[in-house]
């Protein structure tokens, strides 16, 4: 039940729209590109 | 459902980038053919701890071509990237490693290679030379007389193809043929090679030495070549697996 919840509140908290000014955290992946990307 | 969920690891991570040192240097160094890669990004991460100071990571890697031959003794630190428009070539690698009280190893990789589209390379330099196939009857001519012109003005050991690494034709505004491959020496000099080439034989794995020769050739307007070999000295063999075999070994790694 623990994990069902949680599940849901991350689901619920992402269809709520952002408030204004609301910095995105960064993404995790992918990483830079060292050199170029093909 | 696993009792431990995944723990979270950015790309970017000090963890994740050595990680992906480990796995790129294992590739390089299981790698038989063809050029050293380095890392240009680390794609996706995933942990799967599986005990104290123990750990399963997933990396999927994007690799680009380096200048240095497989059977250079140059670190992969000191070699260079493929420019965009020498027609990169980038490999694409899953990567299985186990991190155990801090030590990495890797229980298992897979990769694939391909080259840049020709699309992309004429868009952005329409008269660089585009990447040839290797088994091209002009790449195969430019070689053979690049190796001819080496022994026949080289008084040292007498060198044998290993295996073409590169190939580019570029046919305007001049007709030209640029290749790159890797040769061993054999146990004859040129001298005795003029004689009898075949009976040469490549010297034993620890008395090798192996070399890398670039060599242009220009077809029209006027013929001309351009040849520069540069022998390695040394090579070490992995003791499990001499060090010939891998290299004459095949594969269906593109």
């Amino acid at each position: 039940p623990v994990v069902k919840r949680a599940v849901a509140e991350v689901a619920q908290r992402d269809k709520v729209p952002h408030p204004v000014g609301f910095v995105s955290p960064p993404l995790l992946c992918p990483g830079k590109v060292r050199h170029f990307k093909i | 459902v696993p009792a431990t969920p995944p723990a979270l690891l950015g790309c970017d991570d000090p963890e994740s980038e050595a990680a992906a040192e480990a796995a790129v240097s294992y590739i390089n160094g299981h790698s038989h053919h063809g050029y050293k890669f380095a890392l240009n990004r680390i794609e996706n991460v995933r942990v799967l701890p599986q005990g104290p100071n123990n750990e399963i990571i997933f990396l999927e890697l994007d690799l680009l071509e380096t200048t240095c031959h497989i059977l250079s003794p140059t670190p992969l630190k000191n070699c260079t990237v493929r420019s965009f428009i020498e027609h990169a070539v980038e490999g694409d690698c899953d990567v299985k490693l186990q991190r155990l009280d801090g030590k990495f190893s890797v229980l298992a990789s897979k990769c694939h290679s391909h080259a840049d589209s020709s699309e992309d390379i004429i868009q952005l330099c329409p008269d660089c030379p585009l990447l040839a196939r290797l088994n091209n009857t002009e790449v195969l001519e430019t070689v053979t007389a690049a190796l001819n012109d080496h022994n026949s003005k080289t008084p040292g050991a007498y060198l044998k193809l290993l295996e073409i690494g590169r190939a580019k034709i570029q046919y305007s505004p001049a007709h030209i043929v640029v290749v790159e491959f890797a040769v061993a020496a054999t146990n004859c000099s040129a001298e005795e090679a003029k004689d009898n080439a075949e009976a040469c034989q490549l010297l034993p794995d620890d008395q090798s030495n192996f070399g890398f020769c670039t060599a242009s050739r220009v077809i029209i307007p006027s013929k001309d070549l351009k040849v520069d070999c540069q022998l390695y000295g040394h090579q070490v063999p992995t003791p499990a697996i001499p060090f010939l075999s891998r290299v004459f070994q095949p594969t269906s790694v593109s």
